[in-house]
């Protein structure tokens, strides 16, 4: 069993949460906080068995669109906040950041 | 030390919290959502030595209480969503799922 | 690769996610809620080379203070809610509670 934690834009998780459903596997769904643009996005957690892994992260894959804009990140990186004027940077958002992680064990109650 | 992942009905969250502090535990709570029903639930987030892992197993499975229920799952699955009448389906709700993860190293500052 | 998940109290969040993003480690901000004193935190996900752990954990550790604080705890640990009077107790508050967990994989997509 593993358990994959998958870092995805708010606009893709409602199809990517029903996507993997239809292939039967069970989600759980944080809303969490990119670190960087500090704009809301998603992290799904998915466990399952570890020869499913695979299917799991093709469906991720085709349900997280990657594409570049152009963002000014809120808040300066270091340095005083008056004189920092947003710079707009060309970043990737979208697509997924996914970590595998082991799993010990698994029960249900 | 193992991290305990237990996802938990919101009803169950607090007693279970509460049960598991009586006994010295240390949780944090996470506020998730349920992929199938996208109804709101709670992960409890539990680090503990590895030879308490089974009484927090313990503690987890009395608070939490399993029983059926019948739902109409929200959005479709698959297909067109004009054409979805949702068909309530008797799934069993309650009870907990229980993720308990390796640790490499543990600190607090 | 490992993840790290630091528990930390919501008012050195930012600070220490700028801190972390100007040494270009990755960040993922989840609102969480402490088990025992039931008010909100912040638990920080950042993956990150094996190599690079340490520092992390340097900056983590710079970046969130501890200090003694008093409190009444919101709920009762067992027993009667009516007859209990909160009685106010010195707790450690503020400083980081950091798990480093193994990671099997890690993909962007
Ligand atoms: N210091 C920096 N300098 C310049 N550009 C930077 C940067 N930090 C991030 N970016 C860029 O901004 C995008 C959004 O980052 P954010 O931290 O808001 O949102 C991130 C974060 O929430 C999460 N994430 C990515 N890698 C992570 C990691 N190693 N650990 C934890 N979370 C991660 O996935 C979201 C999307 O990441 P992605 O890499 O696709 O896209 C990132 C990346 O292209
Ligand atoms: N392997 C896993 N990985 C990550 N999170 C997991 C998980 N297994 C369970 N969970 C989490 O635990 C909640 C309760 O799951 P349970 O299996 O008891 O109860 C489930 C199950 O009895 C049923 N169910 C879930 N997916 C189904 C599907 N594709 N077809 C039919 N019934 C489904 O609906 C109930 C509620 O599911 P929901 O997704 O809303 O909420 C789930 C989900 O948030
Ligand atoms: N092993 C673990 N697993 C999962 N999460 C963990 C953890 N250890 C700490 N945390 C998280 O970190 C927060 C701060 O913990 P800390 O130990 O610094 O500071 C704690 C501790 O000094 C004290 N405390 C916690 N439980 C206690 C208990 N049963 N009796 C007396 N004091 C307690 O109250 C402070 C706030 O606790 P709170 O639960 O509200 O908030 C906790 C909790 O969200």
């Amino acid at each position: 069993m593993k358990l994959i934690l998958a870092v995805v834009e708010d606009k893709d998780s409602n199809r990517l949460t029903d996507a993997l459903g239809e292939k039967d596997f069970k989600t759980t769904k944080l809303s969490t906080t990119g670190g960087f643009l500090k704009e809301g996005n998603t992290t799904l957690m998915v466990g399952c068995n570890d020869d499913a892994v695979d299917d799991a992260l093709e469906i991720i894959k085709k349900n997280s669109s990657q594409r570049e804009q152009m963002v000014a990140p809120i808040s300066p990186m270091g340095g005083n906040a008056d004189s920092y004027i947003p710079r707009p940077i060309n970043v990737e958002v979208g697509g997924a950041t996914v970590f595998v992680l082991p799993i010990d064990a698994f029960y249900q109650f």
